[in-house]
């Protein structure tokens, strides 16, 4: 089972023309595995991304010297996973 | 569950326990419901259509369908809300009788269940389907960029291992072609209605083209209504247009295929929410998305019937 510790969801929101190109030349980089929950649209327009564990500093490094503002979303997706699974798990042994 | 009142609608469910609840709502109701099967998964799982009839032949008809992106759980589950919806309000709201009583429903619950079995046991966070592709080790394809509409064109990736690869064809993914197939044999769906999550839209075509399709008037001001019923409920604000208008440009996607084989009434939804949870939407919050997504499907649904064309 394919686990996500540490991967969080970033919220970015690109300020200009120029940031909004580089997130967009982002979408396609498919080395850094991530993973656009909400694509790179407009300017203003918030892209929300997946970004694995090992490729999270590297990510947040680049988008710091592009002066491109991120706020995590969602901090550690397996915790929010874990209590997904969790409520089904439980759901499933009060039917039994 | 034994039957569709004991089954929890606030809960997300394995595929088998939603396969069951469609097999007990058909047999509670054997008057209105029925199951159709309309192709095979490329896992080879049946391909399911509940159709919510009272008779007559070939009639006039509504299509909806939900999970053809395996990770967007809402809209599984707002699915199966929807069929017992269905047949609750039908003889007790005036409007959805009117409806059924002159046209047939269909209603695809998990368009992609190989993808959806994928995200309950092995990724939740897949999305495509999962056929192999040859020569790479990436699978699936994006089911909504493989219609024979733009495809190939912007807006999807040629690449196997993106999550919008459009596949080597057009309609090369037996869950796509189901639709294709049944869509062009049956000849009358007046509305057809796809639903997505997460970004609260309404959406019509065409996305793979910023050329307006020639009822564009109507069909954003009937999305207006929809989406102004929608936030009756909660006040959930949806914004709505064209697909490349309001998001992206997407070739190769659902309804600007629909549209183009005449269906005047195709739309795309994306339900809630707008980042909090993204596709981790709490299942406390499946009862009121249903809800609310409701009152559009009648907006769309009520419109085609009274405006027959």
């Amino acid at each position: 089972k394919e686990l996500f510790k540490g991967h969080q969801v970033l919220q970015i929101i690109p300020k200009n023309d120029a940031q909004l190109a580089f997130l967009k030349d982002l979408e396609d980089v498919l080395e850094f595995e991530l993973d656009f929950w909400k694509g790179v649209t407009a300017v203003s327009c918030p892209v929300h991304v997946r970004a694995p564990f090992q490729f999270l500093q590297l990510l947040k490094r680049i988008l710091k010297r592009k002066d491109i503002s991120y706020v995590p979303m969602i901090d550690d997706l397996q915790a929010v996973l874990d209590e997904e699974q969790k409520e089904i798990e439980l759901f499933a042994r009060s039917l039994k | 569950p034994k039957n569709t009142d004991s089954f929890n609608y606030s809960r997300y469910h394995k595929l088998s326990e939603i396969y069951s609840f469609q097999d007990m709502l058909v047999a509670e109701n054997p008057n209105l419901v029925s199951k159709i099967v309309i192709g095979q998964s490329y896992e080879a799982r049946p391909l399911s259509v509940l159709k919510f009839s009272t008779g007559g032949t070939n009639r006039r008809a509504i299509w909806i369908d939900t999970g053809i992106h395996a990770r967007e759980w809402i809209t599984q589950a707002s699915g199966i809300w929807f069929a017992k919806k269905i047949v609750k309000d039908y003889g007790s709201d005036p409007a959805l009788t009117d409806i059924l009583n002159n046209m047939d429903i269909f209603l695809e619950t998990v368009t992609n269940p190989d993808g959806y079995d994928y995200t309950q046991n092995s990724n939740r966070m897949w999305r495509k389907t999962r056929k192999p592709n040859p020569g790479s080790s990436c699978v699936g394809v994006d089911p909504n960029r493989n219609w024979d509409s733009g495809f190939g064109e912007p807006g999807a990736s040629s690449n196997p291992c993106s999550e919008t690869y459009r596949g080597p064809s057009a309609h090369s993914e037996s869950e796509v072609k189901a639709i294709v197939d049944f869509v062009v044999a049956h000849k009358n769906i007046k509305a057809f209605v796809t639903i997505h999550s997460y970004s609260q839209m309404l959406l019509y075509p065409f996305g793979y083209t910023s050329a307006p399709s020639k009822d564009e008037a109507e069909l954003h001001s009937l999305a207006q209504k929809a989406i102004t019923d929608l936030a009756s409920l909660y006040g959930t604000r949806y914004t709505y247009g064209s697909i490349i208008d309001t998001i992206y440009q997407a070739s190769g996607n659902t309804v600007d295929w629909t549209y183009e084989q005449g269906i005047k009434y195709s739309y795309t939804f994306e339900l809630r929410d707008t980042g909090f949870h993204g596709f981790l939407l709490p299942a406390k919050q499946i009862v009121p998305t249903a809800e609310e997504t409701w009152l559009a499907l009648m907006a769309i649904m009520s419109h085609t019937f009274k405006n027959p064309y």
